[in-house]
């Protein structure tokens, strides 16, 4: 079965955008069928994966003015250098417009489940969906986390960040009792981890001990490449497939696979 | 006159909290009797400067349970170690609540003007307004960007923030001519700048150029410090006073007092 997840995480900055555009080019790079959905007005994926942002996409899945399959756009080889048999990357783009949709969908009874029935006809063409929901949790974020079936939340290795957990955790829960029992698993990933500061570790540490069930193996470190990759609209396997970014979300890759729906 | 400055930009992570705790102390440094809003449902800022998220705040002023003053806290020992005659500086602060506001406020015809009335009996007791609002360009923001003279945007030394610009431009613009016309200036702060990297100097250098006439010629360094300070509860004057960071935006202080409003 497709697993759908949705990267959150409604603290900014924490690198939800980067993590689905490297870990869905490492999913391909393993030889799956991936789609990344923008959920984001920002953009921020589309045009990291060098896609403009005047296209038919999410905006009008949500407003049922087109079909899903009809604005899958093929990213593989902006994701990839080499690619592995049967392994291919789409992207659904976003566009300004979704800014609005928060508003236009305010009155709809069904406003939170848009994605979901979007994508219904054409979700079994994927092995992973990664959704790449805005920094909120508001009516993008929730069309995110009810179309999916697990939720991976980037933790940056900082206060602040750390600080935002608990109101994510409850905020899971209630979609989980509400809007989406079959919201399964989540995952914690620990991102921008600069070893040259006790901060980080101790951030770490202290989401290992209150999170152990919850928190993947892999850590993310802070490098520069990977803020340098959607400069180049490449994913970082792309960009700089040899370097410490590629080479942790490869193993994030690997992880989540073998963690499995019944991680 | 009271100067009302937004810090805002629906990028996140860029250091929109980070520069409402450091600039609001640096400002009462110099002086100033200063107020800081707490408008994020994350309230980070409220945190940062040591104080609790179970308080009257942001969100009863907007539901018009609360009168704004009732609601001020003195934070100026969390800001500063030494407090310079007539220097303050308080805080309105934020709690989870407040993410109720969007929806609560959905309907209200004055749903964006909220901020500015309840603040209306009290702005003149401060030189200095600072409002800290969440990565979004949604109810909160508006009501942050509604009560402002002036905006303060903080742009990230990468790639991904730079992008964000045009958005922001366009939206403030909508603003000025809908619903608030005295919205009087917009700031760029250059933030998280890193030597060691030609990225960060790359998009300086693209901010300089496109918008030479609204960057500020104050740079904030990326240094750890900062992102120590929020874990103290203690503004970065308060808790690394020699350092860079303090440095810099003590810097950023003196530079926004010289532009006043007419900068
Ligand atoms: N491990 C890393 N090392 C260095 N830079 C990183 C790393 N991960 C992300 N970045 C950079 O940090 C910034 C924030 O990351 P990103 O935009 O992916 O976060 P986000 O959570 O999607 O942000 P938003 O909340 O605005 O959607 C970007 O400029 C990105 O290029
Ligand atoms: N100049 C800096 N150097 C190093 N770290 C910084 C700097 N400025 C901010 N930080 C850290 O970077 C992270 C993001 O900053 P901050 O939370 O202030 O951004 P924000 O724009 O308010 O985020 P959000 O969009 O979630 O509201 C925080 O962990 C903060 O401590
Ligand atoms: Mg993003
Ligand atoms: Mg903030």
């Amino acid at each position: 079965a497709t697993r759908v997840i949705a990267v959150a995480n409604q603290k900014g900055g924490v690198g939800k955008t980067t993590t689905v555009a490297a870990l869905g080019a490492a999913l391909a790079a393993r030889g799956h069928r991936v789609l990344v959905v923008d959920a984001d007005p920002q953009a921020n994926l589309t045009s990291s994966l060098g896609v403009t942002k005047d296209r038919l996409g999410t905006y009008d899945v949500l407003m049922r003015a087109a079909a899903a399959a009809s604005t899958f756009i093929d990213v593989t080889s902006a994701a990839l250098r080499v690619v592995p048999d049967g392994g291919s990357i789409h992207l659904m783009p976003a566009s300004p417009d979704l800014a609005g949709a928060e508003v236009e969908l305010a009155t709809a009874h069904d406003r939170t489940a848009r994605l979901r029935e979007g994508l219904r006809d054409d979700v079994h063409r994927f092995g992973y969906v990664l959704v790449d929901c805005p920094p909120s949790l508001g009516t993008l974020t929730l069309n995110g986390l009810v179309a999916a079936t697990e939720v991976l939340a980037p933790v940056q290795c900082e206060y602040l960040a750390l600080e935002g957990l608990t109101q994510l955790l409850g905020t899971l829960r209630r979609v989980r009792e509400r809007l989406n029992p079959g919201l399964a698993h989540l995952h914690l990933a620990m991102t921008m981890f600069d070893a040259r500061t006790g901060l980080a570790q101790g951030v770490v540490e202290e989401v290992r001990t209150h999170f152990a069930d919850l928190i993947l193996r892999t850590t993310i470190p802070r490098t520069v490449r990977l803020a340098e990759a959607p400069s180049h609209g490449q994913s970082i396997l792309r960009y700089d497939p040899a370097g410490r970014g590629a080479e942790a979300y490869r193993t994030m890759a690997a992880e989540i696979e073998a963690r499995g729906v019944a991680g």
